[in-house]
């Protein structure tokens, strides 16, 4: 879904 | 490592808060604490505990080790503790267990318990340091209050931030509903305090059930810290003593 993305985008694997 | 820490309840109302959210979870510990960061299963909210040593006394960490615990397994062992017990935490260097001892402040029984540890692989992110457009510090029982009163009509809740007030406001089958703060202080009681700052207005909507579930960490903190910018993930924190803190971070929802 799009939340899934956005928490993706904004915490990326570090 | 070795940990003590003053109130075993405290360890306790974390798991409490956190465990229907996250399953099985790596608590890395360092010189500076014990940290926990997990996501839920469905990816759309993360968790981030941290624990400062200061919050222990005494804290010992010789090296840097992770230990993969089941929070149903840590929940039941925490159970075991009486409300004023002290809890040391305690782990060998490579470690299979890790070892919980309760202490009765005022009487000499003594427990112990070993809790199997598990290989985790976590995905590690990265959170960035945000400047947030709202932050709002509220009574943690009135947000959970709003959350649950709100969740009887909607499945989401819109969170609208201006310089008039907070209003979290939603609509379902049955009709709508908001409520709405402003700002407000409470000098005999600040635990009650409302304070808004603003840099400019926010508007965002969130899954209620996620909402609800933080709200879990309410007996932590009397207050709640809210801070949201439009389009990034909302951020719930209860701030524990000597900087410690429970955070949970969703994203909004977004327009189809």
């Amino acid at each position: 879904t799009l939340q899934q993305i956005l928490l993706g985008l904004y915490f990326p694997s570090s | 490592l070795e940990a003590r820490l003053e109130q075993a309840n405290l360890l306790k109302k974390v798991v409490d808060a956190i465990k229907d959210l996250v399953q099985d979870c790596n608590f890395d510990c360092n010189d500076s604490g014990i940290a926990l960061q997990a996501m839920d299963n469905s990816h759309v909210a993360l968790v981030s505990m941290m624990l400062k040593s200061e919050s222990f006394s005494p804290f010992r960490c010789d090296r840097n080790i992770a230990l993969g615990i089941n929070l149903t397994s840590l929940q039941k062992v925490l159970r075991c503790a009486n409300s004023e017990d002290i809890l040391t935490l305690k782990a060998e260097d490579a470690p299979d267990v890790v070892n919980l001892v309760f202490e009765s402040a005022d009487s000499d029984r003594l427990s112990e318990y070993d809790i199997k540890l598990m290989d985790i692989d976590q995905e590690h992110l990265g959170i960035p340091e945000t400047e947030y457009a709202a932050n709002i510090s509220m009574p943690s029982a009135e947000f959970q209050k709003i959350c649950r009163d709100l969740m009887a009509l909607s499945e989401s809740v819109a969170i609208e931030c201006t310089k008039e007030g907070v209003k979290f406001s939603c609509n379902g089958d049955i009709g709508s509903g908001s409520v709405t703060l402003r700002s407000h202080t409470n000098v005999d009681k600040p635990e009650n305090n409302v304070e808004i700052d603003l840099t400019e207005p926010v508007a965002l909507t969130f899954s209620l059930k996620y909402l609800v579930n933080f709200c879990k960490a309410s007996g932590l903190s009397g207050q709640v810290k809210l801070c949201l910018s439009n389009e990034v993930p909302l951020l719930v924190e209860y701030g524990l003593a000597s900087n410690s803190y429970l955070r949970f971070y969703l994203a909004p929802k977004i327009g189809d």
